[in-house]
């Protein structure tokens, strides 16, 4: 009944999690 | 030579056979009887004279499937022409009905409308007459139908300009059947412009005519907003973008050598000051049976 | 602002009308559709946080009558199986996210077969807002729609039902990314607006803490899986984002919100934190505000009070002269603050143990020794701590007889200048007189007269 897929992510470091933009 | 009549086509399973919708070429929807390939077609033809007689040279139906082009309206391109005869010249004195079969009918397309094509299938029956002949016709809508395609990889690529913006996209597939989900990641390994959102587009391209003289017609049928904002780098973005909520058909390549329709997934990241940055791919559409 | 305000607001009350008559007449679609254009308001990018916030309440009043409407269709018998993916036809992220959201509440209030699954897609989903503000609300959205249908069991009974650890990993999740979002904001618009950016970042910080909250009110979060895998996960987002907002507010939010049971087995981990965080947070008011919650838990009558087994004065002493190590541009005022609530901490938890106090002050001699200081002026911040300092025996023992027992309280006399030291003298006579204390030999006597050498001379 419900679709919930999603693709496998990629876990983000902290530091770029965190990183101001570049 | 006597009064005129009035022709109908009943097909024998009117009240089974299911029906589907089809564009027409003024934007507007048809609901017509839905055929496979290899299904036979039958039903009958009701002659209802108007006068008292009707003198004729013939009386015949055609299965006729057609493909036309809409700069070159005069020229209809048959691909398929079955006849049969329902009566010889003569004389009708009553209304009447002739049963007709079309066994086994091979139809290779699907029926399409396009932007300049018109690919359609249509039972005509023609009363011959000494000046003007008495026609009738009716369409009919074929869906072609695929099995799950053996070999469906996804798609994942890696694209960027330079010191600015990399990203990786994947798509689960590179076939997707009509009702399907595209179910995708875009993964961030560098931005350095300020993204304000990111779009999935489904764009249709029609292709007519061949060599210098073809002709791309493009069709935007979706824009899916993806992401509202500006990630950073190892953001990875969810894509799950449902078929169904879209009018498509399935991806038509080269038929009959006079048209194809194709379809391209186009990944448009937009920044602060409105550039575009995209990616296309295309993806294939096909038809699933139905369960 | 508030012109931009009373458009918006007009027009969710607009659409928010259709929506009601649709779903009143049964027109689901309609109603949806609706709903989806009142919430096309929240795409906005011109209004303040403040603002913003108003514009979110009131279309989440709005959301609940839709929520309602879906629940009580379900309690009919009404299938609507399609729900979930009929709202992802929405073209737009921030409508689609909040209708979904509101959708996959209802099935799992309906039933509770998908909800681990639903639970975790729509927590994923959400990584799809990257605007900090907007991403923000609308996870808020989703942290507040979900409070009573997270899994609070130990192990998951029916299929997909989920358990505590979905629990966790859902909270948990939505906290990094909303802190992630949190933090991103300092960046966004230009730098001489940096003090109005943090304004309006503190007036959002309960949306992120709200996190800190709901795991806290999850029964089967005991102390064991507080200290295994809440704690450190919060503590890694905390000390990683590096940014000093986030952090003082954040650490301050564990200690106000989770039980001080868990703190007590928990403090290497969150001491050691603070040595870590950026230079800019106030590190003393996070350790006195922890030492103060702990010395009130042990006094209390409806508690244990501390396990004899845990050495509460020890660790946080040994972690104190870590931090101060760790960041050696901590004012010294701050430094002698820190000694100060080990002084209370002594008190309140162990009384009887006069060796503590004692430890304290020949501490803070050494610090005072190590960083040179000869003389503290008269009213800086640092003599004003020491001050508190030297008077807090006083005012605990009422009995200059027991002071006289602090070998290393005499010393820090020293380091005071005249006035201060005048004060202080005065303030040991005046108690010993307001309390009668008896001097019964002379060694006292000679020990008291040092004391107040200051009057003597």
């Amino acid at each position: 009944e419900t679709d919930t897929r999603r693709l496998n992510v990629k876990k983000q470091t902290l530091d770029d999690a965190y990183a101001a933009p570049a | 030579f006597g009064g005129g009549a009035e022709i109908d086509i009943v097909l024998d399973d009117a009240a089974s056979r299911k029906q589907a919708e089809i564009k027409t070429e003024d934007g507007k929807k048809e609901k017509l009887f839905l055929f496979y390939d290899g299904e036979s077609i039958s039903g009958k033809v009701n002659v209802t004279l108007k006068g008292k007689r009707l003198e004729h040279q013939g009386i015949r139906i055609e299965f006729v499937g057609q493909i036309e082009l809409y700069y070159d309206r005069g020229n209809h391109h048959e691909f398929t022409s079955l006849v049969k005869e329902l009566a010889r010249p003569g004389e009708l004195a009553n209304s009447i009905s002739y049963l007709f079969e079309f066994q086994n009918v091979e139809k290779p397309y699907e029926s399409y409308t396009g932007a300049n094509v018109k690919l359609r299938y249509y039972l005509k029956v023609t009363i011959t007459k000494r000046l003007t002949d008495t026609t009738k016709e009716m369409d009919i809508l074929v869906h072609t139908l695929s099995h799950y395609p053996e070999v469906n990889s996804s798609i994942k690529m890696e694209v960027g300009i330079e010191d600015c913006l990399h990203i990786e996209f994947e798509y689960n597939k590179s076939k997707y059947h009509l009702k399907d989900v595209i179910v995708g990641k875009i993964y961030f390994l560098l931005v350095r412009i300020k993204i304000k959102h990111m779009e999935l587009a489904i764009i249709k391209r029609e292709t007519t005519g061949s060599g210098p003289n073809t002709f791309n017609e493009n069709e935007t049928l979706a824009k899916y907003e993806i992401m509202d904002g500006a990630p950073v780098r190892g953001e990875s973005i969810p894509i799950r973008l449902f078929l169904s909520g879209y009018e498509l058909t399935p991806t038509m390549r080269d038929i009959n050598k006079k048209f194809s329709v194709r379809y391209y997934l186009n990944l448009v990241l937009v920044d602060e000051e409105e550039r575009r940055y995209f990616k296309q791919q295309e993806i294939v559409l096909w038809r699933k049976p139905d369960k | 602002q508030e012109k931009l305000l009373d458009d918006a607001m007009k027009e969710v009350k607009k659409q928010s009308f259709q929506m009601k008559r649709c779903l009143d007449k049964a027109k689901l679609m309609d109603g949806l559709k609706h709903a989806s254009n009142m919430l096309g308001e929240l795409r906005t990018s011109m209004l303040s946080p403040k603002c913003y916030y108003e514009l979110y309440m009131s279309v989440c009043d709005e959301l609940r009558y839709l929520e309602q409407h879906l629940c009580d269709e379900f309690t009919k018998g009404h299938k609507m199986t399609d729900l979930y993916e009929l709202v992802q036809y929405a073209g737009n992220i921030v409508p689609r996210l909040y209708l979904l959201i509101t959708v996959g509440i209802v099935y799992i209030k309906s039933s509770s077969t998908s909800k681990k699954d639903i639970l975790k897609d729509l927590v994923e989903m959400c990584r799809g807002v990257q605007h900090p503000l907007r991403g923000l609300f609308l996870r808020n959205y989703l942290l507040q729609g979900t409070r009573n249908t997270l899994p609070d069991v130990a192990e998951e009974g029916e299929e997909g039902s989920g358990c505590i650890t979905d629990a966790m990993d859902f909270i948990l999740l939505n906290f990094s990314e909303m802190n992630k979002l949190w933090v991103r904001m300092q960046h966004q618009g230009h730098t001489r607006e940096r003090e109005k950016r943090e304004k309006e970042r503190m007036e959002l910080r309960i949306l992120v803490g709200t996190n800190l909250v709901r795991l806290s009110q999850l029964e089967c979060v005991d102390v064991e899986r507080y200290k295994k895998r809440v704690l450190p996960e919060v503590l890694e987002q905390v000390v990683s984002c590096k940014d000093y907002i986030a952090q003082e507010y954040l650490m301050e939010c564990i200690i106000q919100v989770f039980p001080d049971e868990f703190h007590l087995q928990t403090l290497h981990s969150f001491l050691k934190a603070c040595a870590d965080l950026n230079s800019n947070v106030n590190v003393k008011n996070i350790i006195i505000a922890l030492i103060d919650r702990l010395a009130l838990y042990a006094s209390r009558d409806d508690t244990t009070g501390i396990p004899s087994d845990l050495k509460l004065f020890d660790i946080f002493s040994e972690q104190v002269a870590a931090v101060v190590k760790a960041r050696s541009d901590m004012p010294v005022e701050d430094v002698v603050a820190l000694q100060v609530s080990l002084i209370n901490l002594a008190l309140k938890c162990y009384p009887e143990r006069v060796d503590y106090i004692d430890k304290v002050l020949k501490n803070t001699n050494e610090i005072f020794q190590k960083m040179s200081v000869e003389k503290l002026k008269s009213n800086s911040p640092v003599c004003k701590e020491l001050t508190r300092m030297l008077k807090i025996p006083i005012d605990t023992y009422n009995n200059i007889l027991t002071v006289l027992e602090l070998k290393s309280y005499g010393g820090l006399f020293e380091f005071l200048d005249y006035e201060p030291r005048k004060a202080i003298s005065m303030y040991i006579i005046n108690n010993a007189l307001d309390h009668n204390t008896m001097v019964v030999n002379q060694e006292a006597v000679d020990g008291i007269l040092g004391l107040v050498s200051t009057l003597v001379k």
